[in-house]
């Protein structure tokens, strides 16, 4: 008689806290003990190294599935939308990419539009004198979209390279807020053809399964073509993607590690997955 | 939710006799996994789970002719008991000015929620607040507390570049004890909890002014990390308080009962929105059957 090969419980409850401390979930969790039970010899599922290793493996393959490639502007302007819930870094992330961006020889504008938070405006500005792009605003308690609209003829008339826009912190539940957001995408597509060709959705790594919810929610509204996982400097993991590249199949292009303008990195999947396991 | 999945994993036992520790490990289970998926640490978890045990062992379960409902009754009393069930109003008795400070991790709502409490405690305690920049660092972030205060019509100090935030604030608190104000709100620079040097800088601004209530400022859907960042605040700087913030999205909110079970400090306030009414005073029903699903 064939018995089901299993991980025993004991074994695995050290890997399972590992996992479930590091946000990945406990749908996550649970999927990759039945993958290993399936994949793994009976004697494997003995030896803590091989599960270890096997773990990694199966968490790659999931990452690798949702592969994002870098931001490359492929037509001019090319335009960046950047979405996200309330205090993710949204802003900051923008200035750090912009950055990025302008030492790989790119002609880069920002633009402000968040018009409803108290000094958003003032602080993406801080951070484009520091950067040296050119910048947009919009006037307080404007309609976004029609910053957003100005912004890409800006673009267009300057012949800027990247137009990154900014948008306001919303919960991914504020119906209206989210429409205001997939208004802003429209008008961007009929002022100018394929845009925005970038739309990135900025979740922060101290987010616990609520980042799934945030993720589907801003995907269904603007098709997100990549993740930004801020404040991996702290000593959150950001399991929480992985869960996401599974069921949702969208990449994180970067990872943001600090308060400057140069901690901004692109993504890597082993590094990311090793630091699970420190 | 959770109080239908527990009735009908005790209910189906109720034909076979008396209910074993068997039944109650599966309906354990049970409030173990939603907890998780609440966001609710590892560990705390563990712990809670033990303590629902030992009670649900006892007669009032085992004995029970609903077993399922006395079981989801003894979860959720002890999540409301370790939530806390004491009056968490804000602790305002000391020789003015009353100094109120904001701490936490970055884009947690500190700024937001200093006014927030201004305005709450000018319009509805007959109060005189004095808000104090204290964030040197973030770009425009003088000025966010500076618009925020013209909002509310409160009084905000004159941060100025180049001054330290230990000074200022000390700065700030003569000024406030020379004029009328009675209440004085520090908002910080968000910080990692691993930063040692930033981490200091709160203890030397606490040194300069001793506030009265120093609040820790967490996001509702803060998940496994909650259980480090408030336990290095609360060592760096012994909290009298939390405030939840951004409980007005479908977060669970499970960082509440991490937060609380390893400090041992209150809730005190819910932050409900962007606007500067959305603070609500914390109420333990108010979340645990959100945290239980
Ligand atoms: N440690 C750390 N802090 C970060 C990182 N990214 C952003 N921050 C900080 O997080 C806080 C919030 O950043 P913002 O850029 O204002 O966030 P936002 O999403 O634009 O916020 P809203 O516009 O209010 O929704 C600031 O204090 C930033 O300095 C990061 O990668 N690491
Ligand atoms: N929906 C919602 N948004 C909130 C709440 N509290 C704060 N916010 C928003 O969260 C974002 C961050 O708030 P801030 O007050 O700038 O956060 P902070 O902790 O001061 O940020 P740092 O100074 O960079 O550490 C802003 O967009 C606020 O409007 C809340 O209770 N609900
Ligand atoms: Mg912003
Ligand atoms: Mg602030």
């Amino acid at each position: 008689m064939l018995s089901k090969k299993e991980i025993d419980e004991g074994t695995w409850d050290d890997f399972e806290e590992t996992l479930i401390m590091s946000d990945l979930g406990v749908t996550t969790t649970m999927k990759l003990r039945e993958r290993l039970e399936t994949k793994l010899a009976k004697k494997s599922l003995e030896d803590e190294e091989t599960i270890e290793q096997a773990l990694k493996e199966e968490i790659l393959e999931i990452l690798k599935g949702a592969q994002g490639t870098p931001i490359k502007a492929v037509s001019q302007p090319f335009v960046i939308m950047v979405a996200g819930v309330n205090g993710v870094g949204k802003t900051t992330t923008i200035g750090k990419l912009a950055h990025k961006l302008k030492q790989e020889d790119n002609n880069v504008m920002v633009a402000a539009g968040d018009t409803f938070r108290a000094a958003a405006m003032e602080q993406l500005e801080v951070w484009s004198k520091r950067v040296g792009t050119e910048f947009l605003r919009g006037e307080s308690g404007r309609d976004p979209s029609s910053v957003a609209f100005d912004a890409v003829k800006a673009a267009i008339s300057k012949k800027i390279g990247i137009l990154i826009i900014d948008t306001a912190g919303r919960l991914h539940t504020k119906d209206n807020l989210m429409e205001e957001l997939k208004k802003m995408k429209r008008v961007v597509g009929r002022e100018l053809e394929g845009a925005p060709h970038e739309t990135l959705l900025v979740l922060d790594a101290t987010t616990g399964q609520n980042a799934i919810q945030q993720a589907k929610m801003f995907n269904e509204a603007l098709d997100i073509t990549g993740i930004v996982l801020t404040k991996l400097d702290g000593t959150a993991k950001g399991g929480v993607i992985i869960a996401i590249a599974d069921e949702l199949n969208i990449p994180v292009k970067y990872i943001g590690i600090g308060e400057s303008l140069s901690d901004l990195r692109e993504f890597n999947a082993e590094e990311f997955v090793e630091a699970l396991f420190y | 939710g959770i109080s239908e999945k527990l009735n009908t994993t005790l209910k189906r036992v109720r034909g076979y006799g008396k209910l074993s520790e068997k039944n109650i490990d599966e309906a354990l289970r049970e409030v173990r996994l939603s907890l998780l998926e609440a966001d609710v640490n590892f560990k705390v978890v563990r712990d809670f789970v033990g303590s629902v045990k030992n009670r649900a062992l006892g007669t009032e379960v085992m004995e029970s002719l609903s077993p399922g409902q006395q079981f989801v009754k003894i979860v959720h009393e002890e999540l409301i008991n370790v939530l806390g069930s004491e009056s968490s109003e804000l602790d305002l008795k000391s020789a003015p000015p009353v100094g109120i400070m904001l701490i936490g991790l970055q884009g947690s709502g500190k700024t937001t929620t200093a006014s927030k409490l201004a305005k709450y405690l000018k319009d509805t305690q007959k109060r005189n607040p004095y808000l104090v920049p204290a964030d040197i660092y973030r770009p425009a972030a003088i000025d966010q507390l500076k618009v925020l205060a013209g909002q509310i019509g409160v009084d905000v100090y004159d941060t100025q570049p180049g001054v330290m935030p230990a000074q200022i604030c000390k700065d700030a608190m003569e000024i406030a004890r020379k004029s009328a104000h009675d209440i004085v709100i520090f908002d910080t620079a968000g910080r990692l909890h691993i930063d040692n040097e930033l981490m200091d800088e709160l203890k030397t601004i606490k040194s300069e002014v001793s506030p009265h209530q120093v609040l820790l400022v967490a996001d509702a859907m803060t998940g496994q990390d909650a259980v480090n960042v408030s336990t290095s605040f609360n060592e760096a700087m012994d909290i009298d308080g939390v405030v939840l913030t951004k409980m007005d999205g479908d977060a669970r909110g499970g960082a509440a009962l991490s937060i609380k079970a390893v400090t041992g400090k209150p809730i005190k306030f819910f932050g409900t929105g962007e606007k500067l009414e959305a603070l609500e005073v914390f109420h333990p029903d108010r979340i645990a059957s959100r945290i239980l699903g």
